[in-house]
């Protein structure tokens, strides 16, 4: 063994670099692919009288053919291989060629040298130069979150909401229910929207301190000091709150003046409400973060750890309740004039969400998903209810950047 | 990716002043669309209205 070790002659053979990253892929593919199987064999052994049912989605061959593929595990894995560093000189015209061929507008970015981009997550995530999306004048108006595409909208008749002509899914499914035994009233979104938050079943309560100091001052938002009546509104010019008299000293006002100030309770409008819906798909060379579409305050999130399917226009022909199965963190709250929620929807190429303000919120990952399954309702459900004990949760301005998605 | 926006607006009142919009009819002191289906938005444009 001795001589055999000493006398052999080593060769070194050179292996395509293709081959060698392919055979790395499919080792991790097959990796994460047998982690998830042992993670659901033993979900499947455990006694679980609220187990859900992994859902098998109906429809013509191509849909039942992906629902057979991890598209979790490759949307992760796609995750990871764009976060491989492309090399120097190769990132100008790699990130050329994508913007060519998925339409990016290279003017609008906010960092001009492409060098500075290290891998493909860090182009798809890009900012923009401040001031290429100007916020419409009109203060009633409410803004579109992101750049894309509108593929529907409309109004919600009797809790269903129409992915394309002729295909629903109810308002519940994508939603989540705040009380999943009972009979939801459908005509209604009081069943959705709880104020007694936090929900029994929510494994875990965004508590940050951090979260109080930032909005203690609940009237500052990006640098404009908003008085309560207008931080609803959207507009910083509102006359200030108590009315200031010069005979009189102005004290602060309690945190019960200021919850009754609230000039529009969403469960006592005045007039007659109706539920609207908007659905914006986002290309992949969208720009890809979302922003406020209106000034509102958020008060709870629900993560709903779904599946990773294409969203792209043809599926969502051909698969109903495509946003019912897909992974989504829904954004729960309240505008001036009711109820108002903001749902961004994964997909297997662009599987991670993130919330800027939800440092605890983590999506496309084996625990969320397992938290999430856990529970009877499907969804993990965080309050933002200590953002401000003013508001009940986390005010958000007009056009403020909220989150967005990345790469796997 | 997808963003879904659910909402409550008011409903107003039918206004046959205002005319048609291509979607539907104007409402007077209630929701109003912006756009149509399949139309590119960008960040900050206007959805709708109130």
């Amino acid at each position: 063994l001795g001589r055999a070790l000493r006398d052999t002659k080593i060769r070194w053979y050179p292996i395509p670099a293709a081959l060698g990253i392919g055979f790395l892929g499919l080792a991790q593919l097959y990796k994460v692919n047998e982690r998830e199987k042992k993670a659901r064999r033993e979900e499947e052994e455990g006694e679980k009288p609220y187990r859900r049912k992994r859902i098998r989605p109906t429809g013509p061959w191509q849909v039942q053919v992906m629902s057979t593929l991890p598209l979790k595990a490759m949307s992760r894995l796609w995750g990871r291989f764009n976060e491989l560093v492309i090399p120097y000189y190769l990132r100008v015209p790699g990130f050329k060629l994508y913007s060519w061929v998925f339409g990016v507008n290279l003017s609008e970015v906010s960092e001009p040298d492409l060098h500075a981009y290290p891998n493909l997550a860090a182009f798809f995530s890009r900012t923009l130069r401040p001031g290429v999306r100007p916020l419409d004048p009109n203060p009633s108006a409410l803004l579109s979150p992101a750049d894309g595409r509108v593929l529907s909208f409309g109004l919600i008749d009797g809790g269903e909401v129409e992915q394309v002509k002729g295909m629903t899914y109810s308002l519940d499914a994508l939603l989540g229910t705040s009380h999943p035994s009972s009979a939801p009233n459908l005509s209604s979104p009081s069943h959705l929207f709880a104020r007694e938050t936090p929900a029994p079943h929510a494994p875990h309560h965004v508590d940050s301190e951090a979260l109080v100091k930032r909005d203690e001052e609940f009237a500052i938002l990006n640098g404009i000091r908003y008085t309560l009546p207008g931080l609803l509104s959207g507009s910083p010019s509102a006359p200030h709150f108590p009315p200031t008299d010069a005979s009189t000293p102005s004290l602060p006002p309690s945190e019960e003046e200021v919850s009754d100030s609230l000039a529009l309770p969403w469960y006592n409008l005045p007039r007659r409400t109706a539920l609207y819906y908007c659905v914006i798909y986002l290309a992949p060379g969208d720009y890809h973060r979302f922003h406020s579409p209106t000034a509102w305050v958020a008060e709870k999130r629900r993560h709903f750890a779904g599946e990773l399917y294409s969203v792209s226009p043809y599926l969502q022909r051909t698969l109903p309740g495509l946003f019912t199965l897909n992974e989504r963190v829904a954004l729960l709250g309240r505008w001036r004039h009711g109820f108002f929620s903001m749902t961004p929807v994964g997909a297997t190429n662009v599987g991670s969400i993130v919330i800027n303000f939800d440092a605890e919120l983590r999506t496309n990952s084996l625990l969320s998903d397992s938290a999430a399954d856990k529970s009877p309702s499907g969804f993990s459900e965080a309050t933002y209810g200590t953002a401000s004990r003013v508001l009940h949760g986390r005010a958000l301005g007009r056009g403020e950047e909220m989150g967005g998605f990345k790469l796997g | 990716s997808t963003v879904v926006l659910v909402f409550e607006a008011p409903e107003g009142e039918m206004s046959e002043k205002e005319g048609w919009d291509g979607e539907g009819q104007w409402r007077k002191g209630g929701w109003n669309w912006g756009v149509r289906n399949g139309q590119r938005v960008k960040v900050g444009e206007a959805l709708g209205w109130v």
